[in-house]
């Protein structure tokens, strides 16, 4: 994926059955975000892989003062590529019954 | 280290930790 200078991981192991995961998400390179970053550290949250959009997420993060309006993009993109990663993950790895 | 938690109107949590320095990158 692009490094978009927010890193975004599992927070926990994804057992490819819940489809609400739990990922936590800091920024590695404050100088790819447009807006004044505050550090606040890493940000732990839960994403629904079926019902929910990264996007969505990264506008809460905003709302919320984790980051600048102009981020949100940026953001949702990291989200994004890494709820892709898992779901692509999924689809190879199938959990076993 | 202190973990503190915001929650957004829409309901969900966001749990913020501090993030280990081996987890950053460079300036």
């Amino acid at each position: 994926a692009e490094d978009t200078g927010v890193r975004v991981e599992l927070a926990e192991e994804d057992d490819g059955r819940k489809a609400s995961i739990a990922l936590k998400l800091w920024v590695e390179d404050p100088r790819k975000l447009k807006g004044k970053y505050k550090d606040a550290g890493a940000i732990e949250f839960t994403f629904d892989l079926e019902k929910e959009v990264p996007e969505g997420v990264a506008q809460e993060m905003v709302e919320s003062g984790f980051f600048h309006e102009s981020d949100a993009k940026i953001v949702g993109k990291s989200i994004r590529d890494r709820v892709a990663l898992i779901k692509w993950r999924r689809a190879r790895t199938p959990p076993s019954a | 280290g202190a973990t503190t938690q915001v929650v957004h109107s829409a309901g969900r949590r966001f749990i913020v930790s501090p993030v280990p320095e081996s987890r950053l990158k460079e300036p």
